[in-house]
């Protein structure tokens, strides 16, 4: 049978930072080919294909999305496989190998993680999970 | 290959633009 693609309005204009990216204008329509748990979709675009942050993307059917995941305050345990620096006040900057808990899995790519008595979002692009039990 | 998604962390929305978050 036919393939459904969901669609997606964009909610602000984006301005694409590689090749592979689309840009997009705010209210424009894309069906989503494939979702990346990194916060990149691939989209196309009348005759346009490429990738575009999710965050910029609201669903058209609902958009309070209800396939978000609720936070699971226990966290999951993850180590970090690339350092980042915070850019924003909201963000944590961790090292290359550091392991953290992940509490939030956003759709959008960026992670809420705790690393002691420290919570902020992370890119998840730069998350391995562990497979390890936490200790209680 | 087109399919290969960017290197980087996807872009944050603008502030006023983000998401409810519990």
């Amino acid at each position: 049978g036919p393939i459904m693609l969901e669609s997606y309005r964009a909610i602000a204009d984006y301005t694409k930072s590689s090749k592979y990216e689309l840009n997009l204008k705010a209210g424009d329509l894309v069906d989503i080919v494939e979702k990346s748990q990194n916060g990149w979709w691939f989209c196309q675009c009348e005759n346009h294909r490429g990738w575009a942050p999710a965050a910029y993307l609201e669903p058209l059917d609902d958009p309070n999305e209800a396939e978000e995941p609720e936070p699971n305050y226990a966290g999951e345990l993850y180590k970090t496989i690339k350092a980042y620096t915070a850019v924003e006040k909201d963000e944590m900057t961790l090292e290359a190998g550091e392991t953290i808990e992940v509490i939030h899995k956003l759709l959008d790519g960026w992670w809420v993680v705790r690393k002691g008595e420290e919570t902020g979002y992370f890119p998840s692009m730069f998350l391995h999970k562990t497979g390890e039990k936490r200790e209680v | 290959s087109i399919k290969q998604p960017p290197q980087n962390p996807p872009p944050r929305p603008p502030p006023e633009l983000r998401r409810k978050r519990a």
